[in-house]
This record gives structure tokens, C-alpha cells and sequence, in this order.
């Protein structure tokens, strides 16, 4: 199994292809903005405009709304695995959302961020994502590969 | 040199990966 801390790094590095505003550290990932707008980027049908306009831009380090974005983007995210991919999320890889926003937690982030990379790796779009990973540094890529290994490892068709 | 050959070696398993992802179908539901 990948370690979640060091699939933060690696997924930050990979998310920082999307070219989004606020993306340049972890710590930049914890309300939930640079996320959202990544997932935007994957499936603008589904993470649309609207849904994007309902994830608060914080002013400070305001954990509430960090913790009500997160939450948000989980649940749109859930569904988007059920509803369009058609794939179960096993209870393992649902981050504690909470944690992120509270606390920070890398290891939460981790999960998080792994969905994402579900998500982009099975939409509509993903030979346009997997070709982006592919020109990744390699042990960047070897990292993604085994998140997307152990997402996939218990998929349900 | 063995540390060339790791490096094939590796570049090979990530392209397999990333090639399978490529070719599998998309998810839908139903």
C-alpha cells in the first residue's frame, strides 16, 4: 500500500498540471479550492460552474468552511463514482475530510487527493489525463500508478 | 550497466500500466 504522505507530494506535483489558482502546496489544498477547480478541469458536466460557485474561497484560516468545502467536494465526488463511473468507493480510500480541515492531516489529503486521481483516470477524458501522467517525472509516476493500482484493486464492474 | 537496466526495466512496468489504463473501458453505469 502507498504511503499517503509521500502520495501528497506526488499528487500535488500532478495536480500542478491542471495549472489552477492555489496550488503550490499542500497546505494550499486544505480548503478545498484548487480541488474543486482541478475537478472542474476533469468533468466540467458534472463539477460545473454552479457546483463550483458553492465552494467558499476562505479569507484567514477559517477551519469551518474549510471542513463544509471538503465535505462537499467528497460527496459530489462519491457520486460522481456511482452515478458516472459506475464503481464503488470501498470505505478504506473515504477520507476523514474533517481532519484535512481541522488539522491539516496529510495522510487524509492523501486519500482525498487519490479520489481525484480515480476520477481523472476514468472519465470521458482519461487518455488526455493518463498521457499528462506518463510525462510525469518517473518517480512521480510510479507513485501515481500505485494509487491508481490500489483504487482499482477492489473495484467492483 | 545494471543501473541502466533498472531504469528500462522501470520504464517499461510504467509504460505497461499506463497502456492497460489506456485501453480499458470507461465505467458507465448500468
Amino acid at each position: 500500500s502507498v504511503d499517503k504522505a509521500e502520495l501528497c507530494d506526488s499528487l500535488l506535483v500532478w495536480l500542478q498540471m491542471f495549472q489552477v489558482p492555489s496550488c503550490t502546496s499542500k497546505r494550499d489544498l486544505t480548503n478545498g479550492v484548487a480541488i474543486a477547480h482541478v475537478l472542474h478541469k476533469i468533468d466540467p458536466s458534472w463539477f460545473n460552474e454552479t457546483w463550483l460557485g458553492r465552494i467558499k474561497e476562505e479569507s484567514g484560516d477559517n477551519w469551518r468552511l474549510k471542513v463544509s468545502n471538503l465535505k462537499k467536494i467528497l460527496q459530489s465526488m462519491m457520486e460522481y463514482y456511482h452515478d458516472v463511473l459506475g464503481q464503488q468507493v470501498e470505505d478504506e480510500h473515504v477520507p476523514d475530510v474533517s481532519l484535512i480541515g481541522e488539522m491539516g492531516d496529510v495522510v487524509e489529503l492523501g486519500r482525498l487527493v487519490q479520489l481525484v486521481l480515480g476520477c481523472a483516470v476514468s472519465c470521458e477524458k482519461k487518455h488526455e489525463h493518463i498521457q499528462q501522467i506518463m510525462t510525469l517525472e518517473e518517480s512521480v509516476q510510479h507513485v501515481v500508478m500505485t494509487a491508481i493500482q490500489e483504487l482499482l484493486s477492489k473495484e467492483t464492474v | 550497466d545494471p543501473n541502466m537496466k533498472g531504469a528500462a526495466a522501470n520504464e517499461g512496468v510504467l509504460a505497461n500500466f499506463f497502456n492497460s489504463l489506456l485501453s480499458k473501458k470507461t465505467g458507465s453505469p448500468g
